[in-house]
């Protein structure tokens, strides 16, 4: 069985949900709701790499999008392109074979297996980043069980990264 | 008691490959 069966997309969700908080961003951050706007997404990237994902960069995420799932998806969208770019230009790796999150799922619909694919990458940038050292232990400190699948959606990324 | 050897086992793979993750290098070449 490969990695990526192994994988349940909603446990992936819910243990990436719990990881997501560990970062303190302004913007609420307990529910799958709270997430499809994209602006804890694109504020937890900040703490990631401030200098790539400054200002500039996070001016463009709308920040009161209420219900309006036209905005959130335009947000999802930008925060989706801002973590390949980041992956390819800083990271100098490339993800192929990966089904990308279907950010208008996520957006209308709410979708939490959508939704644990975006951060699975989120997770990717955090873990391989200047400062991973600061998230890895982060992670080491958290429940076995998120550990565990943590460390299976890296292990998931990784086989489909290439340099 | 064997769910605590399984329970240390299991730590241990979480651990090393953790530490694994902590020692790659990383950055594009360059």
């Amino acid at each position: 069985m490969s990695t990526s069966e192994c994988l349940d997309r909603m446990e992936l969700c819910e243990s990436l949900l719990t990881w997501i908080q560990t970062f303190g961003v302004e913007a609420p951050c307990k529910t799958v709701e709270d997430l499809t706007s994209g602006i804890v997404m694109a504020q937890a990237l900040q703490k990631i790499d401030a200098q790539y994902f400054n200002e500039a960069w996070i001016s463009r995420i709308k920040p009161d999008v209420g219900d309006n799932w036209r905005l959130k998806i335009s947000n999802l969208k930008k925060v989706l392109k801002g973590i390949l770019d980041y992956n390819q230009e800083i990271l100098g790796q490339h993800i192929n074979d990966f089904r990308l999150p279907d950010v208008t799922l996520i957006g209308e619909h709410s979708d939490a297996a959508e939704l644990g694919r975006m951060l699975q990458l989120i997770l990717g940038c955090a873990v391989s980043c200047e400062q991973k050292q600061e998230y890895i232990q982060t992670i080491m400190s958290m429940e076995e069980s998120v550990q565990h699948v943590v460390m299976t959606a890296i292990q998931e990324l990784m086989s489909k990264e290439t340099p | 008691d064997p769910n605590m050897k399984a329970g240390a086992a299991n730590e241990g793979v979480l651990a090393n490959f953790f530490n694994s993750l902590l020692s790659k290098k990383t950055g594009a070449p360059g």
